[in-house]
């Protein structure tokens, strides 16, 4: 553990603590991509299923829990609690181009072919393009609530601070696995756009709004 | 390369 695994860890922490607030503070899913959230929930079960493997650590144990747990929440606070708010009609990204491509790349380039490291090489490439529904939700209404930019940017910031973790992990330890630090590239330049439009305008109290 | 059982990263 170091420095950047940590912050990066503690971001998407705070990332989906922010969501979950938006949510049930505004008793609102507007503005939040259903697709975006049950590909996540793919990603957590996926990668976590070595929780009934194999312990590494308390902490391990604690934040993969978590992880899973709370994206089972907000798929409920979304398509349960909250259905009446849920922005159904600009949420149309089609789920299948995204998880059948992943699927198969995680069949072809993999580290053993294994089940469960299948399954694990499956979740980080679905993790790259997960959020790309959000992306495009976000592009068709134009707009995000400033709650909306701040969870955005703490889950894009997660995987930036990743990388910097394999960086140092590479000179420190000699430890890479590139199908992690592929995939983690291609998840962090998605978010470039947005973290632009992040720092220009949601940091210097504007609305997120997208250029007509 | 690195084993399941030895992923560490979340």
């Amino acid at each position: 553990m170091n420095i950047f695994r940590l912050a990066g860890d503690l971001s998407h922490l705070l990332a989906i603590i922010l969501l979950l607030i938006k949510i049930w503070k505004t008793r609102s899913c507007a503005g939040i991509s259903g697709k975006s959230q049950i590909l996540f929930a793919i990603v957590y079960v996926s990668r976590y299923l070595d929780l009934v493997t194999t312990f590494i650590s308390v902490y391990n144990t604690f934040m993969k829990l978590v992880f899973i747990s709370t994206s089972v929440a907000t798929i409920y606070l979304m398509y349960v609690k909250f259905k009446a708010t849920y922005d159904h009609n600009h949420d149309s990204f089609r789920i299948e181009f995204l998880l059948v491509p992943c699927f198969l790349l995680a069949l072809l380039i993999n580290n053993a072919f294994t089940p469960l490291e299948i399954l694990w090489t499956f979740s980080i490439y679905l993790e790259a393009v997960a959020i790309l529904p959000q992306l495009f939700l976000v592009s068709k209404t134009g707009e995000a609530e400033s709650i909306t930019s701040h969870y955005l940017f703490a889950l894009g910031s997660y995987r930036a601070l990743y990388l910097l973790n394999w960086i140092y992990r590479y000179y420190a330890e000699g430890h890479y696995d590139l199908i992690a630090i592929f995939a983690g590239a291609i998840q962090t330049i998605l978010y470039c756009d947005f973290f632009y439009l992040y720092i220009t305008k949601v940091l210097k109290g504007k609305k997120l709004q997208l250029p007509a | 390369h690195v084993p399941t059982s030895e992923k560490d990263e979340l």
